[in-house]
C-alpha cells in the first residue's frame, strides 16, 4: 500500500499553523 | 447572495499513531515503576501541539528519557517487537548538549513520524533519548538485527538527517548484547 512520507520542510512548515 | 463557505479544518494524518513516554529515575522504584505513557497522536498538528508544549530534552534533569514509540510497542528490550532488535545509537558529549542535543532529537522525531526511511520505515519501532550527567545518548531502534537491508538503510539515512560528517562513525547494538554486557563489552553489528 501508500506511505504517508512528510518531508523535513513540510513538517516544520506544520510547526505554527493553526 | 454570497454564500460563505467554511472549509473544514483537516489535520495531516500520520502513517502511524505513536506513543510519547517519559522516564524520570527514581532509585527507590523497580525501573518499569519510572515509566509513564504521557499521550498518544496520530496527526502532524497533534504532534507539534504535544512537542511545543513540553520540556526540551536538555531541561530535562539528568536521568530522564523521552521514547517516542509506534502505538503497540513499549519502549523497553523485552517488548516483543524490540527483543530481536537493536538501536542505532548516536552518543554526545557533554558539550553537545548546549548544541545539538534538541536538534537532533527533534530531527529523530521528524524522522519517525515522516516515515523517513521509506518502505524500511515499517522496521522501525521507535526513537530513546536518555539524558545523563556522563553524556546523552539518542537512539532508532530497529525489530529485527538480522534485517541487514533495512539497518543499513536506516543508518545511512539517519546519519544524513542529522547532518552528521562522513568521518564520524555511528554504530548499531543488539538489544541482547546491550541487556547483558556493558560498556566496551557492547559490539557494534553494523557501523555507517
Amino acid at each position: 500500500g501508500t506511505r504517508i512520507i512528510y518531508d523535513r520542510k513540510f513538517l516544520m512548515e506544520c510547526r505554527h499553523s493553526p | 447572495k454570497e454564500h460563505l463557505t467554511i472549509q473544514p479544518y483537516v489535520k495531516h494524518p500520520l502513517q502511524n499513531r505513536w506513543t510519547l513516554w517519559f522516564f524520570k529515575n527514581d532509585k527507590s522504584k523497580p525501573w518499569q515503576a519510572n515509566l509513564r505513557l504521557v499521550t498518544k497522536f496520530d496527526t502532524v498538528e497533534d504532534f507539534w501541539a504535544l512537542y511545543n508544549h513540553i520540556q526540551l530534552a536538555s531541561r530535562l534533569m539528568s536521568g530522564c528519557d523521552y521514547s517516542l514509540f509506534k502505538d503497540g510497542i513499549e519502549p523497553m528490550w523485552e517488548d516483543n517487537r524490540n527483543k530481536c532488535g537493536g538501536r542505532w545509537l548516536i552518543t554526545l558529549s557533554k558539550q553537545q548538549r548546549m548544541l545539538e542535543l534538541d536538534q537532533f532529537w527533534l530531527e529523530t522525531l521528524l524522522c519517525l513520524i515522516g516515515e523517513a526511511f521509506d518502505d524500511y520505515s515499517n522496521e522501525v519501532c521507535g526513537g530513546v533519548i536518555n539524558v545523563r550527567a556522563k553524556g546523552d545518548k539518542i537512539a532508532i531502534w530497529t525489530r529485527d538485527t538480522e534485517n541487514q537491508e533495512a539497518v543499513l538503510h536506516i543508518g545511512k539515512t539517519y546519519k544524513e538527517r542529522l547532518g552528521l560528517p562522513v568521518k564520524i562513525v555511528i554504530g548499531y547494538q543488539a538489544h541482547a548484547d546491550t541487556a547483558t554486557k556493558s560498556g566496551l563489552g557492547i559490539k557494534n553489528k553494523f557501523v555507517v
